[in-house]
């Protein structure tokens, strides 16, 4: 359980912004 | 119901809990083997004191009535303790927003919201494409109407020229100088007319 | 306000105060009861060094931890966090456990940006092609102007081509 619980907080501190770096990478070649 | 603290783990990457438990176990060990020492040396003090009578088992018997009392006070001091980590240092206060959570607060946008954004987005791209393709062909006409534009140009310069041609001969304006040609052979036809019938 | 270190290494110190005066000299006496009675001095000094090791030990424990995660900035940086944030008194926000859901506040920025530099640019290209329309609508008068000039004067050239024809016929009588 303990496990689970700082996996899932790790994502949700670090998969936003990786995310984000996606999306804006995205963003970015889809406007060139 | 255990209260998961998951957004205490997300910012230290550790659950409280877990640390607690580590700490509890940390302490409990020393505890053990603190008394385990206190046992061991009077053990050896007794070895050295003759015909002693006190026997390694009653030492035994005093060390785990110690102990069980010290573990029952640690327990309870522990479990306060815990309560006062778990609630004062390592708790996220229930109005503070992790630095990583800052969006969070400024934006909140429904599904449906979410999704007229990108409906939105996707007929501005479509839109800007058409826009783009209407300037293609705009362009594409306006170099056609430079084409067509100098050869119209073209054609009237060959007309000028034709004009200017007629003028250089001595014909200001092609058209009159057709008439007046006209009217001077219509005379000298007159004329020849005369002369014959004169003639005769 | 305490700083959460400070609050932690006082809980330490008031947990390891009690634990000592719940196991009191007396306490011990009482349990090793045959040995104190037998070396009273000796039992006192194994008490002492009981407590001292316990303390230490336990010190030494919150110290190698608090490096080990380098807690004291961590708690240090929580600090910070708190006192930035006291002035708001409503509960902040906490993961839904929808990830999609708690992802569209990252991201919504970045699409509403991306929604207005393609509107802005819409709106440019839209400007340029009126301008465009209008050079075009021009250019298509001008080449008419130019076809109706052109059709005038190969006109008025086959008017003069016809009487040219008529002459040459008469004068060729």
């Amino acid at each position: 359980f303990d496990e689970i619980i700082v996996d899932i907080a790790t994502k949700r501190k670090q998969y936003p912004r990786k995310i984000l770096e996606c999306v804006i990478k995205i963003i970015k070649a889809k406007r060139e | 119901s255990v209260d998961p603290m998951t957004y205490e783990a997300q910012f230290f990457g550790f659950t409280p809990q877990t640390c607690m438990l580590r700490i509890y176990i940390a302490f409990q060990d020393y505890l053990f083997e603190v008394m385990q020492a206190v046992e061991q040396v009077i053990l050896k003090k007794l070895d050295g004191i003759p015909e002693c009578e006190i026997s390694p088992v009653q030492i035994r018997k005093c060390t785990e009535k110690f102990l069980c009392f010290m573990k029952g006070r640690f327990d309870k001091l522990f479990g306060k303790m815990e309560q006062l980590f778990l609630q004062l240092i390592l708790r996220i206060p229930p109005n503070i927003l992790l630095p990583e959570d800052k969006s969070q607060e400024v934006l909140t946008y429904s599904a449906e919201e979410f999704q007229l954004l990108h409906k939105e987005i996707e007929q501005l791209q479509e839109k800007y494409k058409t826009e783009l393709c209407t300037k293609q062909a705009f362009l594409a006409e306006l170099e056609e109407q430079k084409i067509v534009q100098a050869k119209l140009k073209k054609t009237l310069t060959v007309f000028d020229e034709l004009e200017n041609a007629g003028r250089e001969n001595g014909t200001s304006d092609f058209r009159e100088s057709l008439v007046f040609l006209v009217q001077n052979s219509r005379k000298l036809q007159n004329i020849r007319e005369n002369v014959e019938k004169e003639g005769k | 306000a305490l700083s959460r270190v400070k609050l932690l290494d006082t809980m330490v110190d008031t947990f390891l105060q009690k634990l000592v005066a719940a196991g009191s000299y007396q306490r011990f006496t009482e349990c090793f009861k045959c040995f104190s009675q037998l070396q009273s001095e000796m039992s006192q000094r194994i008490y002492d060094k009981f407590v001292t090791q316990l303390q230490t030990s336990i010190l030494e424990e919150i110290a190698e931890i608090k490096a080990e995660g380098n807690l004291e900035a961590v708690l240090n940086a929580l600090d910070a966090l708190v006192e930035e944030g006291k002035d708001r008194q409503e509960p902040a926000w906490r993961p839904s456990g929808d990830p999609e859901k708690d992802l569209r506040s990252p991201l919504l920025p970045y699409f509403l940006q991306q929604r207005d530099t393609l509107r802005r640019r819409v709106q440019r290209q839209e400007a340029e092609n009126r301008q465009l329309a209008e050079q075009v609508l021009n250019g298509r008068r001008q080449v008419e102007e130019l076809q109706l000039q052109c059709r005038a004067r190969w006109q008025a050239w086959q008017a003069l081509h016809r009487e040219q024809k008529e002459l040459l016929a008469v004068l060729r009588e």
